[in-house]
């Protein structure tokens, strides 16, 4: 399953 | 986080503490393109609506003194300063970047949703809201010293920011195409401006296109 890049940047 | 991202962050706080320390200094404005001022404070709107979602203390602290620091430089640009700025210099057509931007952003995104496609928006928008300052600049050809400081924080921001994602890359297997991508392209618009930082304002003298 495809999972989103993790937004933890800014 | 590590080294390259923090160093990254701070860059880009100090970017924007130059350059209200500039407009406060020198009470003036000029030099400084409304346009890409405008085009960055759309990129934290949009790009933050995600505020209210917790990482940590330091990314929600950060992401509002991007909004609120961006909203206050148009205030003092549009209200307070008004006067020292020049339209008539300030002529690049944002039209086309936000309509690009947008185009780009509902064709290439990791999920179509309202937030995402924003959010992608805001990627793609931040890698160029610098073209119409760096416009502006090669229309007047030189700059006050200052203003070339912050447009060099800014810029290295960016650059460190690549370090960054090769870093996570290797240690997290983290990978973002997207961000990737635009952070390149963002990079790669300031080089012409590094390298006539380093032969000009960093042997002391006025930044001055050749």
């Amino acid at each position: 399953e495809y999972k989103l890049p993790i937004k933890d940047e800014l | 986080m590590n080294f390259f991202r923090l160093t990254a962050d701070l860059m880009h706080l100090l970017s924007i503490f130059v350059l209200l320390l500039k407009i406060q200094k020198t009470r003036s404005c000029s030099g400084i393109s409304f346009k890409t001022q405008l085009l960055y404070a759309v990129v934290f709107v949009t790009r933050y609506l995600d505020l209210l979602k917790w990482i940590s203390l330091y990314n929600t602290l950060m992401k509002i003194f991007f909004i609120a620091s961006s909203i206050y430089i148009l205030y003092l640009m549009k209200i307070k300063f008004r006067a020292t700025y020049d339209p008539s210099q300030d002529t690049f057509r944002i039209e086309f970047l936000l309509g690009a931007c947008l185009l780009l952003a509902l064709v290439f995104n990791y999920t179509f949703t309202f937030i995402e496609v924003l959010w992608t928006f805001s990627i793609y928008l931040e890698a160029v809201a610098i073209l119409p300052q760096l416009f502006m600049l090669s229309r007047t050809g030189e700059a006050e010293t200052i203003t070339t400081h912050y447009l060099f924080a800014l810029g290295a921001y960016r650059g460190l920011y690549l370090l960054n994602w090769i870093w996570r890359f290797y240690t997290e297997h983290h990978i973002d195409w997207i961000v990737w991508v635009a952070g390149a392209i963002q990079t790669a618009l300031y080089s012409d401006f590094f390298y006539i930082y380093y032969k000009k304002v960093l042997h002391g003298q006025k930044f001055e296109l050749p």
